[in-house]
């Protein structure tokens, strides 16, 4: 048996790592920074595991915060990688990056690293392209719920499934999955300005809409943020991203995430869909991890530092 | 636990509207059965599916019969799991 890593330190942020892991991690964080990070357990899975939110923040309350989370998608192994280096990034940031220093002065930062800890379980234990969640399905011998159909925006419309052996199942009813269902609660009843999702793979971030054609009223400020993420994102390893709304970038997808923290007055709503273009789609090699996740801090930052200055 | 020996990651590119329909068609068809990693979305834009390795000869005749381009994202998904696997063993020891 190989023993644990007993400090984050020596966490190898270059590998993939199982959710026993994860969450060992996590409670290390916690336990190495108790005046910057906390451990907020938001629900249960399907399974009953802990929804685990790292909470970064300086002091305060109700203090405006930022929404980022990783892993909804339970085969898109390289965002939950990323989501634990963005937590120790945060922890050595503070105090050194002044924009980050900044954020964290006025605002809070919710961190979800495994949003869907069942579908992530599982696919280290059964299945590997494992993606929704476990919850079993009445009357079908299919198992699971895409979390990213089953919020309430557009639910139900194009581009979800109603048959529970669809990848897109959207589930029986809007913020029907308790791993959904858990941030809803959460979000609302917390001061959030934005809400970052992070997806894979195609290299791409977006904003609101997924459900319809209709342009969000705020559009064009969240396009020109977009661009000027991608660019700062690009500036590392020279990673391109395409950007707009959803259904322009992709395609119709109903009952996303964004689109529901959008519609809840949530400004700054992106998703992200990390590397890569099409050579090793969700079985990105680890040693692409580090890389991932740093160009995409640079986006992020673009992110949090223009909600921090443009409050609304 | 479940092995995906054979298993190819086809990238599809659909050249017209009529080849968006067919590969829609072709994924209702066989539904159960083709994992979409990259969906359907415009001219031009790839779409990347797994297929299983008895399913093969099948999609790749409908592509061909339909002049839908495609290549072979990745060979043998099984192998590449292998190797990720290895890695995260090398990386625990």
């Amino acid at each position: 048996r190989v023993p644990e890593p007993r400090n984050t330190d020596n966490f190898d942020f270059s590998s993939y790592h199982n959710l026993s892991e994860i969450y060992s991690f996590q409670d290390m964080l916690v336990a190495e920074n108790p005046n910057l990070v906390s451990k907020i357990v938001i629900g249960q899975s399907y399974e009953d595991r802990p929804l685990n939110v790292l909470k970064f923040s300086t002091g305060g309350t109700n203090r405006p915060a930022i929404w980022i989370d990783t892993g909804i998608h339970s085969r898109e192994w390289v965002t939950q990688a990323s989501g634990l280096w963005f937590a120790q990034k945060i922890v050595t940031d503070f105090g050194r990056d002044p924009k980050l220093t900044a954020v964290l002065n006025q605002m809070d930062i919710f961190l979800e690293i495994v949003t869907n800890p069942d579908g992530y379980a599982f696919t280290h234990t059964n299945s590997r392209m494992w993606r929704k969640t476990r919850k079993p399905n009445p009357g079908s011998l299919c198992v699971g719920v895409d979390p990213n159909r089953n919020w309430k925006a557009g639910f139900g419309g194009p581009g979800s499934s109603g048959n529970p052996c669809s990848q897109t199942y959207r589930g029986p009813r809007a913020q029907s999955e308790s791993e959904v269902n858990s941030i809803v609660r959460f979000v609302n009843s917390h001061n959030i300005k934005a809400f970052i999702s992070i997806h894979s793979y195609s290299q791409l971030l977006m904003f609101p809409y997924g459900y319809t054609r209709t342009p969000i009223k705020d559009y064009t400020e969240l396009d020109n943020l977009a661009q000027k993420a991608v660019t700062d994102l690009a500036s590392l390893y020279g990673t391109s991203y395409k950007f707009g709304s959803i259904i322009n970038a992709i395609y119709q997808a109903s009952g996303g995430s964004i689109d529901w923290a959008y519609n809840q007055g949530i400004k700054y709503s992106y998703t992200f869909e990390l590397r890569d273009t099409g050579r090793y789609g969700f079985l990105l090699p680890a040693s692409e991890i580090i890389p991932t996740a740093q160009e995409t801090w640079l986006a992020l930052m673009t992110i949090m530092d223009h909600t921090l200055k443009n409050p609304y | 636990k479940e092995t995906f020996n054979g298993h190819q990651v086809l990238r599809l590119v659909p050249k017209s509207d009529g080849h968006l329909s067919l590969i829609k068609d072709l994924h209702n068809m066989i539904e159960q059965e083709l994992d979409i990693w990259r969906e359907v979305s415009d001219v031009g834009f790839p779409v990347d599916i797994r297929v299983p390795v008895h399913q093969l000869k099948m999609v790749k005749r409908y592509l061909k019969a339909y002049d839908i381009q495609f290549s072979t994202m990745i060979k043998d998904l099984q192998v590449l799991l292998d190797e990720e696997q290895k890695a995260m063993e090398s990386a625990l020891a």
